[in-house]
């Protein structure tokens, strides 16, 4: 079971359409700075669910919805969809390709889809159980924070042995 | 509850063991229960001596040999219990080329079992990876993502 | 003294700006006192303003752009009130080769009145120096410096 | 005035007698991971009369000397010297070059010497009055601290605009 792609609309710099394609193996993301890749990875925790907008890096909901530039207006929307394989039949649902959708209106609230029909959160998250597919500690790591796993004191470092165990 | 952990613990600490010794090439690294009787409740330690020198407290270790060990431990994780996929954003800032194609080599190996996305501005990194990505602003403020082909390294 | 600080404040957002601008190519960017009517307790506002983007909170900014902004602060300071000298460790980290570039080419400037000591990795870091160091372990654990001769940046 | 070179031994990864010549300009110091860089910066800083072995990433004063290797004994002595041009007469001194000098025995006592002849941190700090030396703020940035110019609180960034004022 892999990721077969990345869609985004509207998501932070991301104003226009754009996908993102996996393969298996290694994909690298390059480009200068500010050019957008960290928030490619915003987009991954976002739509997997992400609820504390610190950990995206802003400091209210609405800051994730592209905010317009010097020749651009900004948008009312913000979309991201994340597409997995299904061939191996590893999610109990009778299609090829799951697509998890989340979207954010400029109110604040979220929607939350799947393959196209409305669903909760609590449906992704179910969804997800036991795939090792969450937006928790060793599947994600932050620019400039690879140091924390070592920087933190003995007791805190027990909660990413216990998601193991 | 207890057994297991202590199992997944006595994983972890055999795979950072090796993963440490391919990193650095050699040396030596340890995890320990700081209350072994009580494993539920029981901080961890980290040990770590890179090859040659005397085992000191890990804030001796340099900036790049911080992060490598650190390195190591989330390897011996994805090791013992894999993820379907893993995105690791410029892990590859403090290290030198050397330690930058150490670890590209336990990445591979790792990514028959897991899909990675790796962000980075290093060129030994993008020499080692299966497909690669750019993101450009060619209108200021908005991101675009182009495919860039691997046949031409040097672009 | 409060005289002397609002003055010297003043003389530092003037060469923030210009640093700035040099070093992004362009953009927008302000330093503010929070509180202008108590120069003496008032905390300091940053504003930063990457060309063509919008002005947000600076914890919107990339890793990079936060160094850059940084640095532009430091060069700034290091305009109005040189230090005989200045040790930088890694500072480049962060920074794609353009930005490096632009870096230091402020620093060669700023090299007239400041002797600068580099502590880097990179190899567009080095290629703008006067004079380049090694730091070698011959003997494991024991470091030996070196000095490299600048005729053939490629060794 | 400028520094004309950096002496040290014993300290830290430096067990033998090392001189960096400093030239004016840009010098760049480059090496593999863990090889020493950050351990010269540490000198410098130690030999200018830094008090706090946290800001030297210790934790006990003894631990700046030379603590042996699988192949060779620890040493009993770290000694750092820093060498100032003269020439122009900055320092009140009738010397062409001054040198200050720290040694640290395993018994934690610190000595200072200026050319030479034993003196107190007082009589050096006393020295750099008002030439700009000295380990602060914008100075020294240590590896992986240039962000905290701006992550620092609205009041704790006037300590730096104070030093210039
Ligand atoms: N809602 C938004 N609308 C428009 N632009 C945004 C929004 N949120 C963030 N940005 C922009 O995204 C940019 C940061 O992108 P990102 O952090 O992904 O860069 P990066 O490619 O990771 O760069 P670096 O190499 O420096 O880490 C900032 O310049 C910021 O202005
Ligand atoms: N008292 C000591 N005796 C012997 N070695 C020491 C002592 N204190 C620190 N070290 C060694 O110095 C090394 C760290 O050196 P330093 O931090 O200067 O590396 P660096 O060249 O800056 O590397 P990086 O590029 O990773 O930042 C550590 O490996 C540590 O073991
Ligand atoms: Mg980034
Ligand atoms: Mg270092």
């Amino acid at each position: 079971m892999h990721i077969k792609r990345l869609e985004l609309r509207g998501f932070k710099s991301f104003a226009d359409k754009t996908e993102l394609h996996l393969a298996d193996g290694i994909t690298a993301v390059v480009g200068p700075n500010g050019s957008g890749k960290s928030n490619l990875a915003d987009a991954i925790k976002w739509v997997l669910g992400e609820q504390s907008v610190k950990a995206l890096r802003g400091s209210r909901m609405e800051e994730l919805i592209f905010a317009g530039t010097k020749t651009r207006r900004g948008l009312g929307l913000a979309e991201v969809s994340l597409v997995f394989d299904n061939e191996s039949g590893r999610f109990p649902l009778a299609y090829n390709e799951v697509a998890v959708t989340r979207r954010l209106f400029k109110s604040g609230e979220s929607e939350y889809y799947l393959n196209q029909s409305k669903c909760r959160l609590r449906d992704i998250q179910d969804l997800f159980l036991d795939t090792g597919i969450g937006k928790d500690a060793y599947s994600f790591i932050g620019q400039g924070r690879i140091d924390e796993l070592l920087s933190a004191r003995p007791e805190e470092r027990r909660a990413i042995f216990e998601e193991v165990a | 509850m207890a057994k297991r952990f202590v199992e997944s613990f006595a994983q972890i600490r055999r795979a950072f063991l090796r993963m440490f010794h391919e990193l650095f090439g050699g040396g030596e690294a340890d995890l320990r229960l700081t209350d072994p009787d009580e494993p539920l409740e029981s901080g961890i330690e980290i040990m770590a001596q890179p090859p040659g020198k005397n085992l000191q407290n890990i804030d001796l270790l340099s900036g790049g040999e911080k992060a490598l060990t650190a390195i190591a431990l989330l390897c011996a994780i994805l090791e013992v219990k894999p993820t379907p996929f893993c995105l690791l954003d410029e892990i590859d800032a403090s290290l030198d080329d050397v330690n930058i194609r150490r670890l590209m080599r336990v990445i591979s190996r790792l990514s028959k079992d897991t899909q990675f996305i790796l962000i980075t501005h290093s060129k030994e990194t993008m020499l080692a990876v299966d497909t690669l990505y750019g993101v450009t602003m060619p209108e200021q403020g908005v991101s675009q993502l182009i495919s860039i082909e691997l046949t031409d390294p040097e672009s």
